[in-house]
């Protein structure tokens, strides 16, 4: 399983 | 609400009144020091920038977009990480996109917000993410060449 990182982001916004 | 977040919403008012006759220096100068200096003050400042840049008043954006750029210049590297997360750049996509509120925020501040973009992206290349949400603005046609 992917241990998901604690990115402290979100996703980039498509404009 | 703690000390730093009322004197740093209180520093930000100042600084970005849409009654300013010319810049508050003072204000400026003690926001960018207290952003630097205080636990939090980058993630409290960028938070409080984040939310002035989209005022309806845009000479009152317009100063937050100036301050935010002068934090940029002098609140160092750790200032510099904060903005260019996804997070906060998402607050400035928002403003320029016509999917959200592009269509709504002034031409001044959209222009202001697409040229410190892309001045970031060259200016401080370690922030990829930068980079790569002005290429995406770019690729979908909201910046002009």
């Amino acid at each position: 399983p992917v241990i998901r990182g604690f990115s402290d982001d979100e996703p980039l916004v498509i404009a | 609400m703690d000390v730093v977040t009322t004197s740093l919403e209180a520093l930000i008012q100042r600084a970005t009144n849409p009654q300013n006759q010319k810049s508050d220096i003072a204000a400026i100068e003690a926001f960018c020091v207290m952003v630097m200096k205080e636990t939090e003050g980058i993630q409290i400042g960028s938070k409080l920038l984040a939310t002035h840049i989209q005022s309806s008043n845009e000479f009152e954006a317009l100063q937050a977009l100036a301050l935010l750029d002068t934090c940029m210049r002098k609140c160092g590297p750790n200032f510099h990480a904060e903005v260019g997360k996804f997070r906060f750049l998402n607050e400035m996509i928002r403003l320029v996109s016509p999917k959200y509120l592009g269509n709504k925020t002034p031409i001044a501040v959209r222009q202001k917000v697409l040229h410190l973009l892309f001045f970031w992206s060259k200016e401080y290349p370690r922030e990829s993410k930068i980079k790569e949400a002005y290429e995406m603005l770019r690729k979908q046609g909201v910046v002009e060449e």
